[in-house]
């Protein structure tokens, strides 16, 4: 309760009409950021703990296995520390929403040769791009990643998860034959 | 040198030779399209008077000047199997990628602006701006508060007899999430990802203000000019997305309004993305 206090009390000042429209002066604009992003960050302790329990079970091949979730909030810059920085990740989508939807996925990532999988050690079709020069040679910008991947998350259940698991190819000639092929798209209506 | 393409099942989208949108062709019918990026130089006034504000963070008042950021825009084509994207630069400090995804019937837009220069001591309010053929006459909805998309007539209001002293400004409205024209057979609308200005100036046209960077203030207490600095010094860097929805209004079901829904759904309240290190373990335990 006291770590979504924090947040509900963000939420709270952010009432005010100027900490949306720009009307407050810079340095108010500045700590309206800081009160704002200590209510995320509060809250995302409890966000990791609600996640760790929905998507572990508890054995003991699976008790060891708690998940940091973090959050990306400079992906509007093509940027996150995890996707950036390690071998393989997991990427984990929940869907507010009551009915099943479909995205796709845009990380930042620093090779250009990944295997991505869904928990059925089914391979997705993936696309890496480059991430435009203009976004790359911004000042404010400090990163290695140069190009993003790009995945279609198909079928996110309503108000409910799916996880991917990310891996960098050291080798283009590794095959898993353990890996299945991707099944054909199903029709995505809504 | 020649026009380019990209497109999906859906929908193509075509760009001509100076790098601008030219044409979509979607349901079997080809709209011309076209997209840029202005600014309009912010009014210098005299704060003691009422009605000659300087433009700042509380009003917007342009002096009736737009300029167009530029005649033409430098492009590169990306494609593959999931997207299918036209990057343009317009100078050192507008930029944009257009997409289209293979599963998805709209086309995105996704703008960098920033830091606007002030050495030449203007202030500049950017716009994005669209022209169709949607013969709108004048009339063009917009969304309150995210609650219901609001008729708004140009140079009009509903319950007195108006006359605009500022054409520009009186006719902007608040853009919460959506804003749209159509006409008997087509409908075209534009969604946001943060609230915005927006106003159908000419028929057929859509705008909305993207930035702005002012350098007075407009005496209505902030006693500041709209002046970010950025990380840097040199100005506030805004990067956003615009989605682009366009079709027949008489169509099955999905209807085009359907659509347009289930997209803002999805774009307002969207995916929570979490991101693990699996670096210490391998797929099978995962799996």
């Amino acid at each position: 309760e006291d770590h979504l206090t924090v947040l509900r009390e963000a939420m709270g000042v952010m009432q005010h009409h100027d900490a949306i429209t720009g009307t407050e002066k810079q340095k108010v604009a500045f700590d309206y950021s800081r009160i704002l992003h200590q209510g995320m960050e509060s809250c995302s302790v409890n966000v990791k703990s609600a996640l760790n329990q929905l998507t572990t079970r508890d054995t003991d091949a699976t008790k060891k296995l708690k998940f940091s979730f973090n959050s990306c909030p400079r992906l509007n810059i093509s940027l996150c520390d995890v996707s950036e920085s390690s071998e393989q990740f997991i990427i984990t989508a929940y869907n507010p929403l009551a009915h099943s939807v479909f995205e796709y996925i845009r990380v930042p990532v620093q090779g250009d040769s990944y295997v991505v999988k869904d928990y059925r050690n089914v391979e997705i079709q993936h696309q890496i791009v480059s991430i435009p020069d203009t976004v790359k040679n911004l000042d404010f910008r400090k990163s290695n990643s140069s190009n993003e991947l790009i995945f279609l998350a198909s079928e996110l259940p309503p108000l409910g998860y799916k996880s991917f698991f990310v891996s960098r190819k050291t080798n283009y000639n590794e095959i898993d034959n353990n890996t299945q092929e991707q099944p054909e798209m199903p029709q995505m209506d809504h | 040198q020649t026009s380019v393409s990209i497109g999906n099942k859906y929908l193509n989208v075509t760009f001509g030779e100076d790098g601008f949108l030219d044409s979509v062709t979607t349901e079997g019918v080809t709209h011309k399209l076209t997209q840029y990026f202005l600014w309009y130089e912010g009014a210098v006034g005299n704060n003691r008077e009422f009605l000659n504000r300087s433009s700042g963070a509380y009003i917007f008042r342009p002096n009736n000047t737009e300029q167009i950021i530029s005649n033409k825009a430098e492009i590169q084509v990306v494609r593959g199997p999931h997207v299918e994207e036209v990057r343009q630069v317009f100078n050192s400090w507008v930029s944009q990628v257009i997409r289209v995804y293979r599963e998805e019937n709209f086309i995105e837009f996704e703008w960098m602006i920033g830091g606007i220069p002030v050495a030449d001591k203007i202030g500049k309010e950017l716009i994005s701006r669209f022209y169709s053929g949607i013969k709108n006459n004048g009339t063009f909805y917009t969304d309150s508060n995210g609650r219901e998309m609001l008729r708004r007539v140009r140079n009009h209001r509903d319950t007195w007899n108006v006359r605009l002293e500022e054409k520009i400004a009186g006719n902007y409205y608040p853009v919460t999430s959506k804003i749209a024209i159509e006409d008997d057979q087509h409908r075209f609308s534009l969604l946001t990802d943060r609230a915005q200005g927006g106003s159908s100036l000419f028929d057929g046209s859509i705008e909305l203000m993207v930035h702005r960077r002012l350098l007075h203030d407009d005496a209505f207490g902030v006693a500041e000019a709209l002046n970010e600095p950025g990380v840097d010094g040199n100005g506030l860097v805004a990067r956003g997305k615009h989605w682009l929805v366009i079709g027949k209004k008489s169509t099955p079901s999905p209807t085009i309004k359907a659509r347009e829904r289930f997209l803002q759904n999805q774009k307002l309240l969207p995916n929570w993305l979490f991101f693990s290190d699996a670096t210490s373990f391998n797929y099978g335990d995962w799996m």
